[in-house]
C-alpha cells in the first residue's frame, strides 16, 4: 500500500492512500 | 448534504473532545468536478475544528497539486458539510448528556 506525504508550505501534512474500495459509491 | 462527488470522511474516532480531527477526503465522481482530476487517491490530513475554515484547507490542497483552482469551492463546500455535521453530533451529545 503505497503512501506519499506532501507537506504544504502552510505547514498542513497531507497524506496520500488508497481510497477505502469498499466505501467507493455506497449509495 | 450535497452530493458534490467529493467525500470526506472522519479517519478517526470523535470523543468529541478534540479541537482538531483526523479527515480523510477522496474523489467518488470526478465528472462533477469543473477541472480536470488527477487520481491521487484520498487525502488525509488534520482540521482544527474551532480555528480553521474549510475554504483556506481547500486553497492549500489546490496549492498541493491535488485540485486544480476552479474546484477549490466544491473542495471546500464538501469539507464545510462534514464539519458541520460533526459539530452537530458534538452538540446533540452534549445536548442530550444536560
Amino acid at each position: 500500500s503505497a503512501t506519499a506525504q506532501v507537506v504544504h508550505s502552510a505547514g498542513r501534512r497531507f497524506i496520500v492512500s488508497p481510497v477505502p474500495e469498499a466505501r467507493l459509491k455506497e449509495q | 448534504a450535497e452530493d458534490t462527488g467529493v467525500r470526506v470522511e472522519l479517519n478517526e474516532e470523535d470523543d468529541g473532545k478534540k479541537s482538531s480531527i483526523a479527515l480523510k477526503l477522496w474523489v467518488e465522481d470526478p465528472k462533477k468536478l469543473k477541472g480536470k482530476y488527477k487520481d491521487t487517491g484520498a487525502i488525509e490530513f488534520t482540521f482544527g475544528l474551532v480555528n480553521e475554515v474549510p475554504e483556506v484547507v481547500a486553497q492549500e490542497m489546490v496549492e498541493s497539486g491535488f485540485f486544480l483552482d476552479c474546484d477549490v469551492k466544491i473542495v471546500g463546500k464538501s469539507i464545510r458539510d462534514r464539519v458541520a455535521l460533526i459539530k452537530w453530533r458534538r452538540e446533540r451529545t452534549v445536548s442530550s448528556g444536560n
